[in-house]
């Protein structure tokens, strides 16, 4: 792509088909390429090396403007850092928590989870047998049970446990749907309740495959949770979870981790470089 | 909306009685956007705008007394031809058990739409099994289990030891026996970039020979719907596609786009999580939906 030997038309052409079908977005890419060419103009750039080079740079600043604003993480001593974990259905929601309990275990710290979502079929089973093989706690309830009240007795047990990071379940939920996302607020509230910096860390998890709903997607729960993170799960797929881009213009939420398989270990740091070199660079 | 946007492009075009190609242009430039930003693949928006454009330079804008609802019902039109045909019903076996088969990626809705379709059969007064067949995800086969005690429709598991194809060939043999005329089986999520993951799924098929194999989609896919969906059709030949998650706002352009390069009908439509939340494809609705 940027073999040529000159900066034309086409160039900015296969640029165009290359950032949307990354998903992007058409706003996204327009704006990416205008500010391109006006970098071409004023840097009488000549060579589409050196053009390549400022898009590169120019998408990774995009991306490194939100991840700026990444709260620093404080574990305080004897107060659990609350982590809640939430997304529309099917996601990555509960394997990023195996996950990210995994991490946190590796760091010495001590960790249970909250079967936060009592609706699914199997959710509880499923969350339970990643506490099995980690060796955490999971704190839960029986299917229908009130997400609230299970949220409830995780922060009281994470007290009376001495619990460093308490890891808490939701069940997958479209944005749309006003019930759901009420229940989310009340949850947050439940947390709130009994600890009034919890939860420290809003989880939005995102799959890589979604197009453009991703942004709406982050716009909605960040409305109605305040999400202070967002991983993309699914990395390893050929989808570029190019929505990213989006999300970092718009609303300039960090993305904080990525899951690249459904191992327990899949899971990495987001790092704008090596994720738009990983795009087409 | 699309419509609004054609009808100030033509506004600004004025009435110069009639149009040029650039104006179809400045038009064609609206549609692709608005397809774009449903999700529907690049390639895909290419190929189609040129074929509606055909169809716009043709008599049918130049000429028309409101050329922003012309190109909107040309689309609409093209759109239609390209989802298919509603209501296509699962394909029965001559001489029973069907065998019918889901496959897709992670989390797109595979187990939950096994269950739905047993539901609707159950209701039709067939005997559906289900099978557990991923045999990888933590706690797979207690949802199927779970789902089957909510509809009252028998499981079919070997537990998580047991290799995938031959829970598939048991069931069906078990189906067989016991008189059951519809197996549906249900298979991990997978990414079609998997080759072990895509040579089990093959695998299966192979042992059983599916009547239908049905590919899960979910609504909101990218643009990387084209070539999940291509290639589970080439190494498995799917027969129909059921979208998942209508519930929510995603403008479903994947389903388009699917649509266009595998041809296989849209079956199912998963409009929620639970049991009865799912209906049958109207092109129409969908056309609609995609268009904004
Ligand atoms: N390939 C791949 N698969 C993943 C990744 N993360 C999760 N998955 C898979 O995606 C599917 C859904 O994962 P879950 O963790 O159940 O998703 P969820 O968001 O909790 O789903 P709901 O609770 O039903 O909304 C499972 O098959 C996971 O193994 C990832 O990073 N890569
Ligand atoms: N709102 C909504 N949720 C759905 C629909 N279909 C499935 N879901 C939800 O999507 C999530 C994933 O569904 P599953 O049936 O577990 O998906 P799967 O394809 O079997 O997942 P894997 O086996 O991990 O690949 C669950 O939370 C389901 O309740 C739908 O049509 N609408
Ligand atoms: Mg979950
Ligand atoms: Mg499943």
């Amino acid at each position: 792509l940027f073999e040529r030997s000159e900066i034309t038309e086409d160039l900015f052409e296969d640029l165009e088909a290359l950032l949307i079908q990354a998903d992007l977005g058409v706003e996204t890419t327009l704006e990416l390429l205008d500010n391109l060419r006006d970098r071409i103009d004023r840097e009488r750039i000549k060579q589409p090396a050196d053009a390549r080079e400022a898009l590169r740079t120019e998408m990774i600043a995009l991306l490194e403007n939100a991840t700026r604003n990444r709260k620093i993480k404080i574990y305080q001593r004897g107060v659990p850092f609350v982590i809640l974990v939430v997304g529309v259905n099917g996601t990555g929601k509960t394997t990023t928590i195996a996950k990210l309990a995994k991490y946190h275990q590796d760091q010495g710290r001590n960790v249970m989870l909250v079967a936060g979502d009592t609706f699914r079929a199997a959710a509880i089973d499923q969350l339970k047998v990643w506490g099995e093989r980690l060796k955490v706690p999971v704190i839960a309830h029986d299917p229908g049970a009130d997400p609230g009240a299970v949220v409830f007795d995780g922060m009281q047990a994470a007290y009376n446990r001495n619990a460093d990071i308490l890891l808490v379940d939701t069940a997958g939920r479209l944005h749309t749907k006003y019930n759901l996302m009420e229940e989310l607020k009340k949850i947050r509230k439940v947390m709130q309740r009994h600890v009034a910096e919890a939860p420290q860390e809003v989880l939005l998890v995102i799959d890589a495959t979604t197009g453009q709903n991703g942004l709406v997607q982050a716009k909605k729960f960040a409305e109605a949770v305040e999400i202070t993170d967002i991983a993309i799960a699914k990395l390893d797929g050929t989808a570029r979870g190019g929505i990213a881009f989006a999300i970092a213009r718009e609303l300039g939420t960090p993305i904080s981790y990525v899951g690249t398989g459904e191992q327990v270990t899949a899971l990495a740091e987001f790092n704008p470089v090596t994720y738009v070199d990983a795009l087409f660079f | 909306t699309l419509s609004d946007r054609l009808t100030a492009v033509f506004q600004r075009i004025g009435n110069k009685g009639r149009l040029t190609e650039q104006d179809v242009d400045e038009a064609m430039r609206e549609v692709r956007r608005a397809l774009l930003e449903a999700d529907v693949n690049y390639k895909v928006v290419r190929d189609f705008v040129s074929a509606v454009r055909e169809r716009a330079v043709g008599e049918e804008v130049l000429k028309a007394l409101t050329p922003a609802q012309q190109v909107i019902a040309i689309v609409r039109d093209e759109l239609i031809k390209i989802l298919g045909e509603e209501r296509v019903p699962l394909q029965l076996a001559q001489v029973p058990p069907t065998i019918v088969m889901v496959v897709g990626l992670q989390g797109s809705g595979k187990t939950t739409h096994v269950a739905k379709i047993a539901n609707l059969l159950k209701k039709e007064g067939r005997r559906p099994l289900m099978v557990a067949a991923d045999v990888y995800r933590p706690a797979a086969i207690d949802q199927l289990q779970t789902l089957g005690g909510q509809i009252d429709v028998p499981v079919y598991s070997e537990g998580t030891k047991a290799n995938p194809i031959d829970i598939a060939k048991n069931a069906v043999k078990l189906a067989k026996d016991r008189g059951y005329t519809v197996v549906l089986i249900d298979t991990a999520g997978r990414l079609q970039i998997d080759e072990p993951m895509m040579q089990e799924v093959e695998r299966i098929a192979e042992a059983v020979k599916p009547h239908e194999i049905l590919l899960v989609a979910d609504a909101m896919t990218g643009q990387e719907a084209v070539n999940v969906a291509q290639e589970f059709h080439r190494r498995l030949a799917l027969t129909g596609l059921i979208l998942t998650k209508m519930d929510g706002d995603a403008r479903g352009g994947a389903a388009l786009s699917i649509r266009s390069v595998v041809g296989v009908p849209i079956k199912y439509i998963g409009t929620g999580e639970r049991i009865d939340a799912v209906e049958p494809f109207y092109p129409d609705r969908l056309a609609s939906r995609i268009l904004g």
